[in-house]
């Protein structure tokens, strides 16, 4: 258990000597493989890396560490402060608005956060405000009906429309409204959405980010933050080989954290979101 | 003056650091640079920009038209009725680009019919179902919970039998990593004997788009691909990571979520953007 052993790597530092600079570059150069891998943005890793070496070169390793032990300890401190610690999800009354891009999973994701608000003892109701996909409304009622949880939408209707009458005909305590996936590009879907926004003031604007999303995952985190700003990320399909590395640029352009992370197809595969095993997973 | 080393290595960086980038994988970026590398030793510092750009185009040439597939040749061609099946990865866009091909080929006028392999994720057999009735294609479809390979099944004996061209099977989302779901593709593939099979995945993908290409292809093996998204991701990184690790042509780039936007892959189109 990863961090376990650091305490103790920690807890033995004083007084070990330096360790060599054509080994530690040969360390970085490894992690440094191993971030972008995991899809972790360049210029972050590079970022990264200079202060990773500095740091190693410079800060004394613990008596009996190997040169790898070292590095990595570094390593996972400076992943920490990009990473921060996980949303903070109260679970009291409010609204909450998932976005993000096409096939991300939001639709299944409203669904599990739903059931995760469910658990804890709350009311949940969703709405479907996506107008533009086929068989949308179709997906979300039967997700819902699945744990019965009360389901708003109108077939033929818009979404501004759509939020304005769910909002006032629900009666549960924690709304969750799902939106059509749309990108930076489609003037016309970040219009709409700054409208859902200014119409339904959610408490929360979640965007849900696919685990493989690439060098891009910045960028249009970035844009849907300037939109309507962003409160917290889910990453979706870690269950899979993905490592979700594109989630260190998402907080960090939303200055935001990460609340959840989606873990299969089922409503029960929603995790809260654990720094140690996120970082963990990602060093592989 | 020879390109000195030190030199050569701080360019191939620069350029490796450009490809991952615009989201290419970090294999295949490396494989890239160490086949440039061989090209470029030796030759004069004047000549190194030119000598780089030119060995890329190669290399990238060859990755990016392999086997020269033409699919609406093919299509032409090809003995009726075809068969062919959608596979990929959970959200990567299958069930919208089948409606797209469905649409360019009925518009060249060839007889389409939709098999809805998706018997599993809730509203698929709702959204293939709208597709259908706007396309006006015929769909074959069981029971939500049905046999994949019975429905695929049931569509080929159908398109045979009332001399249909095309039948295009839409399979549900699968992880690579999930053992069953990929047994339960490699039998739907046993069963009803596709003549082409199409992986579908995205652009705006980064490194586990190699990881799951090799893995579908190894499963199932791949004809070809169709690279969705790309007006959201128009770098095409993901393109190349695809094109090498199935070895198998790319056919299209979904551009947009109407029926209209798909357009036919150009090698030259990417090259370009990458040394923009
Ligand atoms: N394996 C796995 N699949 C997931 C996960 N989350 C969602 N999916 C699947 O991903 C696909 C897309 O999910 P949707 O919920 O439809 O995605 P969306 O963002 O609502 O898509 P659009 O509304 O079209 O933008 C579906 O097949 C889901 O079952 C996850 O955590 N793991
Ligand atoms: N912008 C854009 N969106 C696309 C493109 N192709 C598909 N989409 C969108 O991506 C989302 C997912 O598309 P689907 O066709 O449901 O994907 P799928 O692979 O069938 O999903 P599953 O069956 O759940 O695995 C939808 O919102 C589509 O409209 C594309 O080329 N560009
Ligand atoms: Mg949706
Ligand atoms: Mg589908």
């Amino acid at each position: 258990n990863l961090s376990l052993s650091l305490q103790n790597v920690v807890k033995k530092i004083a007084g070990a000597r330096r360790i060599d600079p054509r080994t530690i570059d040969e360390m970085v150069k490894d992690v440094q493989r191993t971030l972008l891998q995991a899809d972790v943005n360049v210029e972050l890793v590079m970022g990264l890396s200079t202060r990773i070496r500095e740091r190693s070169l410079k800060e004394k390793p613990a008596p009996g560490a190997n040169p790898r032990e070292h590095v990595i300890r570094i390593v996972y401190q400076e992943l920490v402060d990009v990473i921060g610690k996980s949303t903070d999800v109260p679970l009291s009354k409010q609204t909450i608005l998932m976005v993000g891009l096409y096939g991300g999973g939001k639709t299944t994701t409203v669904a599990k956060l739903a059931r995760y608000f469910q658990r804890k003892g709350l009311k949940p109701a969703v709405i479907c405000a996506d107008s533009y996909r086929p068989g949308a409304y179709d997906q979300l009622k039967q997700l819902c009906e699945q744990i019965n949880v009360p389901f708003y939408g109108e077939k033929d209707s818009d979404a501004l429309t759509i939020v304005k009458h769910g909002l006032k005909e629900l009666k549960g305590d924690v709304k969750i409204i799902d939106t059509a996936g749309r990108h930076a590009l489609e003037a016309d879907l970040i219009k709409e959405m700054k409208q859902i926004h200014k119409l339904a003031k959610p408490d929360q604007n979640l965007l849900v980010l696919d685990g493989a999303m690439g060098q891009l995952a910045g960028k249009h985190a970035k844009a849907f933050d300037d939109a309507i700003g962003i409160t917290g990320v889910i990453i979706t399909k870690l269950d899979g080989t993905a490592k979700g590395g594109g989630a260190l640029s998402a907080i960090s352009e939303t200055n935001s954290s990460i609340a959840f992370i989606g873990t299969g197809e089922t409503l029960d595969d929603l995790e809260r979101f654990d720094p140690d095993r996120f970082i963990s997973r990602l060093l592989g | 003056r020879e390109l000195d080393e030190k030199t050569l290595e701080r360019m191939l960086w620069d350029f490796e650091t450009g490809l991952l980038e615009s989201d290419v994988a970090l294999p295949v970026a490396e494989d890239i640079v160490q086949s440039i590398r061989a090209r470029l030793l030796g030759t004069k510092r004047k000549h190194a920009d030119d000598i780089l750009e030119s060995a890329l185009r190669d290399a990238l040439g060859k990755v990016l038209s392999a086997k020269d597939f033409d699919f609406d040749e093919y299509i032409e061609s090809a003995k009726k009725p075809i068969n062919i099946v959608f596979v990929g990865i959970n959200g990567t866009g299958k069930t919208t680009t089948i409606a797209k091909i469905a649409h360019r080929l009925k518009k060249s006028g060839y007889s389409i019919v939709i098999a809805a392999g998706d018997t599993h994720r809730a509203g698929a057999s709702e959204q293939i179902g709208i597709h259908a009735k706007r396309l006006g294609v015929k769909l074959i479809e069981h029971q939500v919970g049905a046999d994949p390979a019975a429905v695929v099944y049931d569509g080929v004996q159908y398109t045979r039998a009332r001399h249909k061209d095309v039948l295009l099977a839409d399979t549900a989302g699968r992880l690579h990593t999930k053992v069953g779901l990929m047994d339960q593709l490699k039998k739907i593939c046993r069963v009803t004997s596709p003549d082409l099979v199409i992986f579908v995945d995205e652009m705006i993908a980064g490194n586990d788009a190699v990881v799951r290409a090799k893995m579908f292809n190894e499963v199932v093996g791949i004809d070809g691909s169709i690279l969705t998204k790309a007006d959201v991701d128009a770098k095409g990184g993901a393109a190349i990571s695809i094109a090498y690790a199935t070895g198998a042509p790319i056919l299209f780039l979904g551009t947009g979520q109407e029926y209209d936007d798909m357009v036919k892959f150009q090698p030259e189109w990417l090259l370009d953007r990458l040394f923009e």
